[in-house]
């Protein structure tokens, strides 16, 4: 039997509307460990890596390993029909073909069940390798969102530099360019408004904004996000997830022909 | 410009 349960569905139900961008359908890896989701988007120039550990749930148990298979719209659907406030539990029998997901509300009244087909799939397992980054900045994740719809508008794609001094983000367009600069904080009152560089060598990626733009749907998920990036390698834009786990976002660079 | 897969830069296990 898989039984997950989490006192409050916010956290799950941000998750799904993190992924539903890029994702059709994933497989749920569950394990005693916890719950990993490696998955590429339609075009394969993306990839997202989930990870929820077991320990950070309310209740867990998983008494055989399960492959599910999960049409993500459909769970985001159902995941829209709770209350951030209720407490949700995810559940499914060994060799299940239907994973249930239960919704109770705050004061028990309510209670809610959701079943759900899960879906056979041909899945592709990526071996990611341990990189040691040419640049990681850590940053509000409010400011990057922002900034990935602002330069949107200019281009098709966000040039990111980064030196010891800052980080600058340029669109460049028909109609114009912009560039943003953030210089690292030199104090910050706040954690979570800091910016901070940690860097090896200085780089300049560019990346297609309409990845970016679906990454920072994850931005409800964390105050602040982390950016790991070296030459001719895929950014890794990460979100943590309170202390749950995290969601990782891998993107190609865009290449000169 | 143009935009490699993902795949190309990892290895499938």
């Amino acid at each position: 039997m898989f039984e997950a349960r989490l006192a409050q569905s916010a956290i799950l139900k941000k998750v799904l509307e993190a992924v539903k961008d890029l994702l059709t359908e994933a497989t749920f890896e569950c394990s005693d460990s916890g719950i990993q989701v490696q998955a590429m988007d339609n075009a394969h120039v993306s990839l997202v890596s989930l990870n929820l550990r077991s320990d950070g749930f309310d209740k867990y148990r998983c008494d055989r390993n399960l492959s599910m298979g999960m049409n993500i719209g459909t769970m985001t659907k159902i995941l829209r029909c709770a209350s951030s406030e209720d407490t949700v539990t995810l559940r499914a029998w060994d060799n299940p073909d239907n994973i249930i997901f239960i919704f109770e509300s705050q004061n028990k009244e309510k209670l809610s069940e959701y079943e759900m087909k899960l879906i056979n799939m041909d899945q592709e397992h990526l071996g990611i390798p341990e990189t040691v980054y040419s640049c990681v900045v850590k940053m509000p994740s409010q400011e990057f969102a922002r900034i990935c719809k602002d330069l949107s508008q200019f281009g098709e794609a966000i040039t990111i530099a980064c030196s010891k001094e800052g980080i600058k983000f340029t669109a460049a367009g028909d109609y114009g360019n912009a560039n943003i600069k953030l210089a690292q904080t030199a104090e910050a009152d706040k954690e979570e408004e800091a910016v901070i560089i940690d860097m090896q060598e200085p780089v300049k990626l560019t990346f297609a904004c309409r990845y970016l733009n679906s990454f920072v749907k994850a931005t409800p998920l964390c105050a602040q996000v982390k950016l790991s990036m070296s030459g001719d390698v895929p950014l890794v834009c990460e979100y943590q997830i309170g202390d749950i786990g995290h969601i990782r976002y891998y993107l190609a660079p865009k290449i000169d022909d | 410009m143009s935009q490699r897969s993902i795949t190309s830069f990892f290895t499938r296990t």
